[in-house]
C-alpha cells in the first residue's frame, strides 16, 4: 500500500474475485445518488486498473446496472 | 471463498457534484470480507482514496488469479493540503502531460494541483478579458491553454479528488505579460536615459490596479477553488532603482530607498484586489519576510533554502498558516535513491506548539520548469514525488526506510501498469514493464 494508511488488518485469510463477476455498487443507504457521474466514473477506471490485464486477455467484463 | 461486490456507501453529504476544497472530509473505511466488502466515507473525495487503496490490495497470483486479503482500513490524511507543482511557463506542457499528472496524484492520494501557469518566459493562459496576453505572451498560438483546455483540468481534477490553484506570481517573473499589455511593467533606466528593457510590474500606476481588478475578477470566476497563488517572489529591484518616477514615488511615499516597502506596497493593492472577490490568497515567503501586511486567511509558502524548519516557526508563531516546499524541489536532482531524502523531511519538527503545528497545513512536491518539458516530465517527478506523498498523508510514525523501499518499488511498477512512467528505484523489474 502506498501511500500507507492510518490503520491496517489484516488477515491471513484470501478471498479470489472473478473479474466477470465482481461488482461496484452503492449502498442501500448512501447519499449517493446512483447517477452521481464521479463515482460512476471512479468505478469504471477502477475496475480497468484492477483487472486490466484481465480485459486485455478476455472478452470485455461487465460492469452491471447497479 | 470469493469477493463478489464492494459496495461503497456515502454517509453524510455526498458533494458529488461540487468540487473539493481545503476542509474536505478525505476520511474513508474498508472492510474485506466474503462476499461482499464495504467501503464507508463521509463524501465522496474519501471514497476516491477508498477506490485507490482497495485497487491497490487486489493482486494476480502466480497462475493470474485475482486475489485479496480479508483485511480492515481505517485512513485518513495527516495534512489537507498534499500538492504538486507544475511549471507551464518555461516550457509547455501538453495537456495529456498535465491529465497524466493529475492520474498519478489520484494514485499517491495528492489533492492539489499547484499549477504555476504563467512567468517570464511564456504566458500559455489564454484570457477572455485580455486574449493578447497569450496572443503576444505565448510560445506560439499553438502553446497555450483554452478556456476550454481549463475546464477540462478542472473537471479532470475533481472527477479524482484534486483541486486547481492556479499562481499568477507577481510583480517578478512576468517578462511575458509586458508582451501584450502595454504599460504594465516598468521601463528600465541606464543613465537617467530610458531602454528598451522592462522590469517588474509598475507598481506606481493605477492603470496597472485597474488592469488586475479586471484580471483576477477574470480568474476568480474561472478557477473555482477558495485560493489564488500570487507568487511574490524573487523581486528584482534594479529596474525599479533606476527608473526617476518611482524614484520620485518613492520619496513622496517615505519609503526611504528601501524597496521591500515598494513591494510590500504593491502586493497589498493586490492581496486587497483578491480579497474584495472573496478570494483567498498564498503567497510565497518573501512576502512574508518583508513584513506585507497580510489578511489573517492568507498562506504563505515556505521554500527557500536548508532553514525552513525555522522559518515554519516563524509563520505559524505570526498565526499564519504555511505549506512547505523548500524540501521537495524535485527538479533538483542526483544521482542515486534521492527519494530517500524527501521521505525523511518531518514538517512538524521545529518544535512548535499544537496550535502552530495546526497552522502548517501542508506541502507541495516542486517540479520546476527550467530543465523539464513532456519528454522528462513525468519521470522525473515520479515515483520521486510518491515519496513527499506518503509523508504529508500517512502517520508521523511511518518512517522505516527499508519497508518504504518495499512498498515504493511495488507501487512504481503499479504506476507502470497504469501508464505513469515512472522512473526506476534502483535495479529490479516490473511484471507489466513500460510500453510506449
Amino acid at each position: 500500500l502506498w501511500p500507507y494508511p492510518r490503520s491496517v488488518q489484516m488477515s491471513p485469510q484470501l478471498l479470489n474475485i472473478a473479474p466477470d463477476k465482481f461488482l461496484f455498487v452503492h449502498g442501500p443507504n448512501s447519499t449517493a445518488d446512483p447517477f452521481c457521474s464521479l463515482l460512476q466514473e471512479a468505478f469504471r477506471r477502477y475496475y480497468n486498473y484492477i483487472f486490466g490485464s484481465y480485459k486485455w486477455h478476455h472478452s470485455p467484463a461487465n460492469l452491471g446496472d447497479e | 471463498p470469493q469477493l463478489q461486490r464492494l459496495q461503497v456507501t456515502i454517509t453524510l453529504e455526498s458533494q458529488c457534484d461540487s468540487f473539493p476544497n481545503i476542509s474536505s472530509d478525505e476520511s474513508y473505511s474498508l472492510l474485506v470480507q466474503e462476499p461482499v466488502a464495504f467501503l464507508k466515507a463521509n463524501s465522496v473525495w474519501g471514497a476516491l482514496h477508498g477506490l485507490e487503496t482497495f485497487s491497490q490490495l487486489v493482486y494476480q497470483d502466480s497462475l493470474g488469479a485475482f486475489t485479496i486479503s480479508k483485511c480492515t482500513i481505517t485512513d485518513s490524511p495527516r495534512f489537507p493540503h498534499r500538492g504538486i507543482l507544475i511549471d507551464t511557463s518555461r516550457h509547455y506542457l501538453p495537456m495529456k502531460t498535465i491529465l497524466k499528472t493529475l492520474d498519478a496524484m489520484a494514485f499517491n492520494k495528492f489533492n492539489v494541483l499547484h499549477w504555476h501557469i504563467v512567468d517570464d518566459q511564456s504566458f500559455p493562459y489564454q484570457s477572455t478579458t485580455f486574449p493578447e496576453l497569450s496572443n503576444k505572451g505565448s510560445y506560439s498560438l499553438s502553446h497555450v491553454y483554452t478556456p476550454n483546455d481549463v475546464h477540462t483540468v478542472l473537471e479532470y481534477a475533481r472527477f479524482r479528488g484534486i483541486r486547481v490553484i492556479p499562481e499568477f506570481d507577481t510583480p517578478g517573473h512576468t517578462q511575458s505579460w509586458g508582451k501584450g499589455q502595454k504599460g504594465l511593467l516598468t521601463p528600465c533606466y541606464s543613465q537617467r536615459k530610458q531602454t528598451k528593457k522592462v522590469g517588474p510590474i509598475n507598481p506606481i500606476l493605477n492603470t496597472t490596479y485597474t488592469f488586475f481588478t479586471q484580471f483576477f475578477k477574470e480568474i476568480s470566476s474561472v478557477f473555482p477553488d477558495q485560493f489564488i497563488h500570487l507568487g511574490g517572489d524573487e523581486v528584482d529591484f534594479g529596474c525599479w532603482a533606476s527608473n526617476p518616477n518611482i524614484q520620485n514615488f518613492m520619496q513622496k511615499k517615505g519609503f526611504d530607498k528601501d524597496f521591500t516597502r515598494l513591494e510590500s506596497f504593491y502586493i497589498k493593492k493586490i492581496l486587497d484586489i483578491v480579497k474584495s472577490l472573496k478570494k483567498s490568497s498564498i503567497v510565497w515567503q518573501e512576502v512574508f519576510d518583508d513584513k506585507v501586511e497580510l489578511q489573517r486567511d492568507t498562506v504563505v509558502e515556505v521554500w527557500k533554502g536548508e532553514e525552513y524548519l525555522e522559518k515554519l516557526k516563524e509563520v505559524t508563531s505570526s498565526g499564519f498558516r504555511a505549506i512547505l516546499s523548500a524540501p521537495w524541489y524535485l527538479d533538483v536532482i542526483s544521482y542515486g535513491q534521492d527519494w530517500r531524502n524527501y521521505y525523511k523531511v518531518e514538517p512538524l519538527n521545529f518544535g512548535g506548539s499544537e496550535l502552530e503545528e495546526k497552522l502548517v497545513i501542508g506541502g507541495e512536491a516542486c517540479l520546476w520548469g527550467e530543465y523539464v518539458d513532456s519528454t522528462n516530465f513525468t519521470p522525473r517527478l515520479w515515483p520521486r514525488a510518491s515519496a513527499v506523498g506518503e509523508r504529508l498523508w500517512s502517520p508521523k510514525t511511518v518512517t522505516d526506510l527499508g519497508d518504504a523501499y518495499k512498498r515504493l518499488a511495488a507501487h512504481r511498477c503499479r504506476m507502470v501498469s497504469r501508464g505513469i512512467a515512472a522512473q526506476p528505484l534502483f535495479t529490479g523489474y516490473c511484471s507489466h514493464e513500460y510500453k510506449m
